[in-house]
């Protein structure tokens, strides 16, 4: 199938909240969200990886306007789960590529990832989805990420090839 | 702005691949899926969380078809990156909900999570996008999960009131 990119888009006011050593248990994640969404704050991104010896970290965006809100309650939501901190960084954006099915070919992510890393940019999330992929990186970089990804993936042309398959 | 989940998706043919203790500098993601791209390998989901002291895990999941042809190649990828070793998970599926929007109500992901929790189904991974919320889960859960997740989304009516602001 022809895997094409269209657009990049990002985001700028955000912060970042990690909940850091939260028991891998079922019930964790949903007493957070349950917790959060109490307080009516919007996320932007919910991101969870690998666990380490029965404890795994949870990371969320929310807009940076509402983390205000919900710095007031993170270590009663902390305390709520077992977890052992909070981790925030307000210095954060994110960066995305935007088409079907961009996350499929391997060859697309490489490309997002070598633009940034040309630039110095470091990583510090990723997610994606069957419609984008989603890198969160240092806020003060947004502008230059954006650009060299357009160097990158447009400028460079990015339609595949139709593949043979 | 009404948010409503359009639909709850799910695929088993999927194994888990952890490349754990990798370094959180600038390019370590690039070489990962430039080396995955070499060996034509399509990626079904790349998630990445908060880092610990210089290092990251990156985790991603492959078609259980493509798996063989990953492991020939996943010691040599560690050893590219300085990674401490890969982990392995082929008992995974994914349950995802779709909709414009979900990811921004918590109400939504906590209700998901919920719906999971109470059938005692650890979640393994979480990603996001603007378009849906997917949980890694264990594969023999995978129909548990959808089943719950209707019940808990579809029977309840998951069309939220148009909010006032
Ligand atoms: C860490 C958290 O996601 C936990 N595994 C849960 O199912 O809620
Ligand atoms: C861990 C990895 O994502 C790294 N931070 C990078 O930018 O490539």
């Amino acid at each position: 199938e022809e895997v094409s990119v269209r657009g990049i888009a990002h985001q700028k006011n955000v912060t970042k909240v990690s909940l850091v050593g939260v028991p891998d248990q079922p019930g964790t994640a949903a007493k957070i969200f349950a917790g959060i969404g109490k307080h009516e704050v919007n996320i932007n991104l919910i991101v969870q990886a690998e666990h380490h010896g029965g404890k795994n970290d949870i990371s969320f965006l929310v807009e940076s306007s509402a983390f205000l809100r919900v710095s007031r309650f993170l270590d009663e939501l902390v305390a709520l789960v077992g977890g052992e901190r909070a981790v925030v960084d307000e210095n954060v954006a994110t960066v995305s590529l935007v088409g079907e099915g961009v996350q499929r070919e391997p060859g697309i992510a490489a490309r997002m990832f070598t633009a940034l890393a040309r630039e110095g940019i470091n990583i510090d999330l990723i997610s994606t989805s069957n419609l984008m992929i989603t890198c969160v990186i240092p806020k003060d970089r947004a502008e230059d990420a954006v650009r060299a990804l357009h160097r990158e993936l447009f400028e460079k042309g990015v339609v595949q090839e139709p593949r043979l398959d």
